[in-house]
């Protein structure tokens, strides 16, 4: 867009400004002053009119001369603005939609700051490009919606004797913060996954406030590494990894209750049929999960997948002798 | 008469000063747009 085509420096102020653009004589002054009608005050006080034509004189100047220098100052700007819009079509950066949103809202926000001031300020304020500030605050707020739309929670039941807040669940965890909060005595640990920053995904673990024998895992965020098939088999619930690094803990079902974005798996309740977890998991709410054929079907396909797996009679062993040993204790 | 043409002298620098605000205005303000344009080509 074209500024000097918008800046109209006459702004219909000067009716007649070739008569005051320029240092004139006296004499043309007068002659001017003849034109408009009016008589130059000659004999009465020419002192003072000759410093009030003096000073127009000179004010006309300075007026011409402020012309000429936001003449210049758009040209200036117009061949900036074009050679930010060369670069930006020659570099297309990924983040190119955001600079045009940001361009949109700066377009849209910075008319309204400046309302008091004229029709063509308004517009060269409207064209300038958007700060450094808007074009990171855009991706910031989408990586943080991005984040708060997987948040997953896994309850865990630890022995009664394990104090420490470890939920092993396949990844590689580094600990980064731990506090404790007023809503609960036992305190909070902050992990990171151990591809950091590259994975973005955190975890916090704290006790139960109802049954301090449970581990409360929340996720925030996807891993974007190999590893995820194992986060997804994880929160899946009948986790291998799950069952056999808790000692103790006995993963009878797992139930996948998702209320808003947080998805909230309970290895600690007791046992329901085994399809529940799998059919949910695997279909996702699809209707095809009420008919009696799909869940015989979803039984034998858990069956199967399960006898293949070699360790598996040895994580139920061990996690059903932990339940026994854990019983009795509690029954001591 | 002659106080007519002063008046008029008067007013044409009034109206002319008035000018030259607001095209000091728009300058400054035209300024501040160059400035950002340019830190942000930065």
């Amino acid at each position: 867009m074209e500024y000097t085509s918008l800046v109209d420096t006459s702004l219909d102020l000067n009716s007649n400004p070739s008569h005051f653009l320029s240092l004139v004589p006296k004499q043309e002054v007068q002659s001017n002053f003849i034109e408009l009608g009016l008589k130059m005050p000659t004999h009465v006080n020419d002192k003072a009119a000759d410093g009030l034509v003096e000073e127009l004189n000179r004010v006309s100047a300075e007026n011409k001369k402020l012309t000429e220098m936001l003449t210049v100052m758009c040209e200036n700007y117009n061949a900036l603005q074009n050679h930010l819009a060369d670069y930006m079509s020659k570099n297309p950066a990924p983040s190119d939609s955001n600079n045009n949103n940001n361009n949109n809202n700066s377009r849209k926000r910075k008319p309204e700051t400046l309302t008091n001031n004229n029709n063509i300020i308004e517009r060269g304020n409207s064209e300038s490009s958007s700060s450094d500030e808007d074009s990171c605050k855009k991706p910031r707020q989408q990586d943080q919606q991005h984040i708060k739309a997987k948040i997953s929670r896994v309850c865990v039941r630890t022995e009664a004797s394990d104090t420490g807040l470890l939920v092993k669940d396949g990844y590689q965890w580094r600990k980064y913060g731990q506090k404790v909060t007023r809503d609960n005595p036992s305190p909070r640990a902050y992990f990171k996954c151990s591809h950091a920053p590259s994975c973005p995904v955190k975890k916090k673990v704290q006790r139960s406030v109802e049954d301090q024998s449970i581990l409360v895992a929340t996720y925030e965020g996807e891993h974007n590494h190999p590893n995820q098939s194992k986060q997804e088999q994880a929160n899946s619930g009948l986790s291998r990894t799950v069952a056999t690094a808790t000692l103790g803990s006995v993963p009878c079902s797992a139930s996948l209750g998702s209320s808003g974005p947080t998805i909230t798996l309970d290895l600690t309740n007791p046992p329901k049929p085994p399809t529940n977890p799998s059919e949910e998991a695997k279909v996702g709410g699809n209707r095809r999960v009420d008919t009696p054929e799909f869940q015989q079907f979803l039984v034998d396909q858990m069956a199967s997948s399960l006898t293949k797996d070699p360790s598996f009679k040895a994580a139920l062993a061990a996690a059903i002798s932990g339940r026994i040993v854990q019983q009795n204790q509690s029954q001591k | 008469v002659n106080d007519k043409a002063a008046d008029g002298l008067v007013e044409e620098l009034n109206r002319v000063s008035a000018e030259n605000k607001k095209l000091t205005e728009m300058l400054t303000v035209m300024c501040e747009n160059y400035n950002a344009l340019q830190n942000h080509l930065a």
